[in-house]
């Protein structure tokens, strides 16, 4: 049952997959789950969408969590989401209205094969699992296989390294499969929230290039309420703005190509912590991490559906 | 028994105060073939930036006297790797999860 499930801890591949399974039976008036491809190793790529069908026409937001493996808080917090959608639907004015304006695609795992891997192999598996002809490394970084930019700076040629971009843009079967549903639904999806770990930041575009977005004050409007909404839970100062100034240039990412797909509003979190944990964020620690983190996702929300 | 993958690494911190300490960062990292936890490319390390970098336990052998020879200031974030591990995953043992 939902309340059974445990949301503190880290799951397995299969826990999540089968927990979707029973949120598309249990709640199919808010839930309904479809994948949008198969990945590299044959594994479905699942989606689930939430939201009341109240009307036929409605924006909607794409969240996506684990593009890189080894960031397991991603696929925590987007299990937290969902759960706290379905458990506050009738009891929170502000997640009935989200769930009743929008939809919300919820993408749990996006590097399916990666995250297996690390589960199984390597806890520190950060890329794809497709195989190179000509290399005995395996994999891609799935943020940096996307079209903009491709394989330009940040971004390495050489397949053995944990950012190579591939040998074309796109050609990652997870990556493909998640451009083509977003350029199928562009004119519906407002918001791009892709989570990752770890810095303790809210960064939007450019990634690729030192420039300021032709929406720059809505967007950077939008940021600065979010992060101060976050730290309102406990305190937690995270940064936020562009991700090259921010963070790093990197090209090739999927929140440049959201952006540039026409989605006015798309952010990319790097969630707890700052390095005491780094990757290996204790259990204990889910909880407040997602608790901050919705409330920012929130607050996004509510930006999109003011008018800015 | 056999080994577990992680015993001995450490992840370290370093922030290269100077040119000089980001090239010479910047080789030992790509000769040694580290793992960088942040950034995730050496291509990023410059001066002032907070680099944080899994190293295995017969790379550390050579890389942090070597560190310290050429005067770089580093800390260690977590010195035993896979209790770290271990501690992650608090609620349910790690042996039954794997």
């Amino acid at each position: 049952s939902l309340p059974a499930y445990n949301y503190e801890v880290y799951h397995s591949l299969e826990e999540i997959e089968e927990w979707m399974y029973y949120l598309n039976k249990t709640h199919s008036d808010l839930v309904h789950m479809f994948s949008v491809g198969k990945s590299y190793e044959g594994r479905p790529l699942y989606v689930l969408k939430l939201g009341k069908r109240s009307r036929p026409y409605k924006k909607a937001v794409w969240i996506d969590c684990g593009i890189h493996a080894r960031e397991w808080i991603g696929p925590a917090f987007c299990q937290w989401f969902v759960k706290e959608a379905l458990q506050t639907y009738q009891t929170d004015p502000a997640m009935k209205k989200m769930l009743t304006q929008l939809y919300f695609y919820v993408m749990p795992v996006f590097n399916v094969d990666g995250y297996h891997y690390s589960w199984t192999n390597d806890r520190f598996w950060r890329k794809t699992r497709s195989k190179n002809s000509r290399f005995w490394c395996h994999g891609v970084d799935a943020n940096r296989n996307w079209k903009v930019k491709w394989c330009d700076e940040g971004a390495s040629l050489h397949p053995c390294d944990d950012t190579y971009c591939g040998p074309f843009p796109e050609s990652e079967p997870e990556v493909k499969a998640v451009a083509h549903f977003l350029r199928k639904h562009r004119k519906q999806i407002k918001a791009y929230l892709s989570f990752h770990a770890y810095a303790q930041m809210l960064l939007y575009p450019y990634s690729y290039k030192y420039a300021t977005i032709p929406n720059f004050s809505c967007v950077e409007s939008a940021a600065y309420n979010a992060v101060n909404a976050l730290q309102s839970a406990y305190g937690v100062r995270y940064r936020y703005g562009p991700a090259s100034s921010t963070l790093y240039v990197s090209s090739g990412s999927s929140m440049d190509w959201a952006y540039k797909n026409g989605i006015p509003y798309a952010f990319a979190f790097e969630l707890r912590d700052t390095g005491h944990f780094g990757f290996l964020l204790p259990e204990t620690l889910i909880r407040p991490t997602c608790t901050e983190t919705m409330l920012a996702v929130k607050n996004i929300t509510f930006h999109l559906l003011k008018k800015c | 028994p056999r080994r577990p993958r992680y015993a001995g690494d450490k992840v370290i911190r370093v922030v290269p105060e100077s040119e000089r300490e980001t090239q010479i960062l910047k080789a030992a990292f790509n000769r040694l073939k580290v793992d960088l936890w942040q950034p995730s490319s050496t291509f990023h390390i410059s001066e002032g930036m907070v680099i944080d970098v899994r190293v295995p336990q017969n790379t550390s052998r050579s890389l942090l006297p070597y560190l310290q020879q050429a005067n770089i200031h580093y800390t260690i974030l977590i010195s035993d790797l896979q209790k770290a591990i271990e501690n992650e995953t608090g609620q349910r043992a790690s042996r039954h999860r794997r």
